[in-house]
């Protein structure tokens, strides 16, 4: 039986400065390890508790959503200069439970557990009536678009020969008649112009990520126009990250190395993070 | 004798503060 008085929770304003920081610190983890799709923002706190630790500190008991921006988790650019993903656009938000330690006037992330969704068929269409739908990540339609654009990619380009990554978005436009995409792509040993065998190419040891859009239209000669701008990012040294305690470090890195598309069950942009005991 | 303090009334209703959920950065869906 522990002496003394029995230690409880405190509940700070959702929108607490202190609250808020705890927040953006998970959000921030969110995006250190989210192993595809986009990096997400901070929407709402929806709930806060605060437990005292043993023997210093305190846990910050979160529930927060986010929304999907429009920078790729491979995209170097600060989160303060993405844009959120619009509601025309399909938005996704993100719904998530942290653990989230004080120390020393530190924030560090004890556990998370995050799922994505996206918003409903019936909510986008309210503010946009013929605005696309996001499609299933692995339809025949959207996999053939991809490689189509990632084709022209390479083929109009000089230096290393670019492999996809994953598809992370795609919508299916009514007129004219296109599929809409967006992927991220990786550097490999192969020179562009001259590959065979593209299952050959192998991913660069000091990786360069990039992130196109493609667009692939039927054209009135039953052919396809094939549109498509990429951006290509500055090489990423391979660093160690460092993991909280308790924490798999594992599947939550980006699929670095890998070229496989990490698509989820449904074929839909979804995502999620596991992180960590619950206990606090 | 016991006096009763003068104290004005608040005008209109008194704010309810409802610490949680926060606000909405961007929007709801």
């Amino acid at each position: 039986v522990p002496h003394g008085p029995v230690l409880g929770y405190r509940e700070p304003a959702c929108d607490d400065p202190e609250t808020e920081q705890a927040a953006l610190a998970a959000v921030d983890y969110i995006n250190r390890h989210l192993p595809h799709g986009y990096k997400h923002i901070l929407n709402q706190i929806d709930s806060v508790k605060v437990w005292p630790r043993r023997p210093t500190g305190e846990v910050f008991d979160l529930e927060i959503d986010t929304l999907e921006t429009t920078c790729h988790v491979l995209d170097p650019t600060p989160l303060a200069n993405c844009s959120v993903r619009q509601l025309k656009e399909h938005a996704v938000e993100g719904d998530c439970d942290f653990n989230v330690l004080k120390q020393d006037g530190q924030f560090s992330v004890l556990s998370a557990k995050c799922d994505s969704s996206p918003d409903s068929a019936e909510d986008v269409h309210k503010v946009c009536p013929d605005c696309p739908l996001l499609a299933p990540l692995n339809d025949s339609r959207v996999v053939h678009a991809v490689e189509a654009a990632l084709a022209t990619f390479n083929a109009q380009k000089s230096g290393s020969y670019f492999q996809l990554v994953e598809i992370s978005r795609a919508q299916f436009v009514p007129l004219p008649a296109s599929v809409s995409v967006e992927f991220a792509v990786a550097a490999t040993d192969c020179v562009a112009k001259e590959v065979v065998d593209p299952a050959k190419c192998n991913l660069l040891a000091e990786k360069q990520y990039g992130f196109c859009k493609g667009m692939v239209t039927e054209n009135v000669a039953g052919g396809e126009d094939v549109a498509v701008t990429c951006t290509v990012f500055q090489t990423q040294p391979v660093l160690p990250q460092p993991q909280p305690d308790g924490a798999e470090a594992g599947p939550l890195t980006p699929a670095q190395g890998s070229a496989a598309p990490a698509l989820s069950p449904a074929g839909l942009p979804a995502a999620s993070l596991v992180v960590g005991p619950r206990a606090v | 004798k016991v006096a009763q303090p003068s104290v004005p009334a608040p005008e209109g209703p008194v704010p309810v503060v409802r610490p949680c959920p926060g606000r909405i950065r961007y929007f709801n869906i």
